[in-house]
């Protein structure tokens, strides 16, 4: 394996990639699926993850061009350079490039070149490798067809990533926190020995997952952000799918793996809580002098962290959940309700579990925890249904 | 110098292109050194055959043409 000179490198592990075009010789969704599928072959190797974005500069951004395309090295027309991609850096630094005059499929018959392996290829280049001289690697630089079923990168090839990003963290994120003890589920059967799980950012398959849990969730100016360990799912009034997006395309400075969020919309304001700390965001900006530590809302010190939070834009009142009780937090007055902490299935109705995430939507309370989610009015604190926790996805 | 044929040429011009785009080849455009360019050429193609596990020749034989010849990634195999 090579790697190209002073062995340029990404510099945080959560990388992200946009699909700027597409080829007329697939389906959008078969280009997709061979980019993340590509994507995948070389997470499963290393502590990278990948994230799909749908606007705005990402690391990596793929496109299919033809002869002149804005950069020095023009493509050839049919045959010849299929494709190239330029070492990990800003701007260019990353993007890779393919040749629209060559026949795209997602098949590995002789008419055509398959997208998937081409990709993966030049993906190797935009994480900072360089050819191979090694026949049979994915790197080598003359395009092979190969059954691509279940193709695996071959040793070469995890040799050279390794060499710059090291081996993937030992076992999946567990979750961010102690999800209480929940009913036993039967694993779902694997077709295949269970590999290192992909830590690519979660797809439309995942987001209909019915044992999907989130660690925190909030509005922000009209959307719905869903929180889990590094990434988020946004569901908004602009555009009609999902998106998935990582924490830090927005944040770049706040650490993954929330507690609770919740927003001020008079104020337009998220708030972050992650352990005994917290910060106040506006939009993409996080506020000076933050974070803060929790106890200056009122916690008591054996207070280390909060499970959830809650605001009531009617009320002012902010509700904090912490394992079996919750607070009341005066916005108006900035300090805790007296007569608080109380249990929370004393006022709350059939909410008998700690709640992980909690969400003030459509005049009703949603308070989740673990897979489930409970529907309950704001007014009369009572329980009005509950459903999955991902029922927002419209699976 | 030795008249080459037509095919002869084009292998060569493309075999040329080949060596500018992966192997850092760079032309002498002064005719002035045109034979140090052929020596140049040679030792393109030399590196081209080794890295390609190829018999190093320093030729423009026919292997070395077909492996020129083969749809590749658009990033060169070795950079100055």
């Amino acid at each position: 394996y090579s790697t190209f000179p002073r062995s340029p490198k990404w510099r945080r592990e959560d990388v992200t990639y946009r699909i700027l075009n597409y080829t007329p010789d697939m389906l959008q969704a078969d280009v997709e699926e061979a980019i993340a599928k590509a994507f995948q072959l070389w997470s499963s190797v290393t502590p990278l993850r990948f994230t799909r974005l749908h606007s705005g500069e990402a690391d990596i951004m793929i496109s299919f061009a033809s002869q002149f395309h804005g950069d020095f090295y023009s493509f050839d027309g049919p045959g010849g350079t299929l494709a190239h991609a330029y070492p990990p850096g800003n701007g260019i630094g990353g993007d890779a490039h393919f040749d629209e005059d060559e026949n795209w499929t997602k098949f590995t018959t002789a008419n055509g070149y398959n997208l998937f392996l081409v990709a993966a290829h030049e993906l190797g280049h935009s994480l900072g490798l360089g050819h191979s001289n090694v026949f049979g690697a994915l790197m080598y630089p003359i395009y092979m067809a190969r059954d691509t079923r279940d193709y695996r990168l071959p040793q070469d090839d995890i040799d050279g990533i390794q060499s710059l990003y090291g081996p993937p963290r030992e076992s999946p994120a567990l979750p961010t926190k102690a999800l209480p003890p929940q009913e036993p589920t039967e694993v779902p059967p694997t077709e295949a020995p269970t590999e290192v799980p992909p830590s690519i950012p979660p797809t439309r398959a995942e987001d209909c997952d019915p044992h999907l849990a989130f660690d925190a969730i909030t509005t922000l100016r009209g959307e719905i952000l869903f929180f889990k360990d590094s990434y988020v799912w946004r569901k908004s009034p602009y555009f009609a799918d999902i998106e998935h997006d990582t924490i830090s395309s927005f944040w770049p400075s706040l650490a993954a793996g929330f507690d609770a969020t919740y927003e001020i919309d008079k104020k337009d304001q998220v708030i972050f809580f992650k352990g005994d700390q917290y910060w106040a965001v506006n939009g993409y900006n996080i506020q000076p002098g933050f974070p803060k530590p929790i106890q200056n809302l009122g916690f008591p010190r054996s207070v280390r962290k909060i499970d959830a939070a809650v605001h009531d834009q009617n009320t002012k009142k902010t509700y904090f959940f912490v394992g079996h009780k919750y607070w009341s937090f005066n916005e108006n007055t900035q300090s805790m309700e007296g007569g608080y902490p109380r249990k929370i299935a004393a006022d709350f109705h059939g909410i008998d579990q700690t709640v992980d995430a909690a969400l003030h939507k459509n005049g009703h309370f949603y308070f989740f925890h673990g897979s489930k989610q409970y529907e309950v009015d704001v007014k009369t604190k009572k329980l009005i249904r509950t459903m999955k926790s991902n029922s927002w996805f419209d699976c | 110098l030795p008249v080459v044929p037509e095919k002869e040429t084009e292998d060569i011009q493309f075999a040329q292109k080949y060596l500018e785009n992966f192997y850092d080849f760079k032309e002498e455009k002064s005719s002035l050194f045109k034979s140090k360019n052929f020596n140049l050429m040679a030792e393109k193609i030399r590196e081209m055959q080794s890295f390609f596990g190829l018999e190093v020749t320093g030729e423009l034989n026919s292997q070395t043409l077909d492996v020129m010849k083969q749809p590749r990634c658009g990033i060169p195999d070795v950079r100055s």
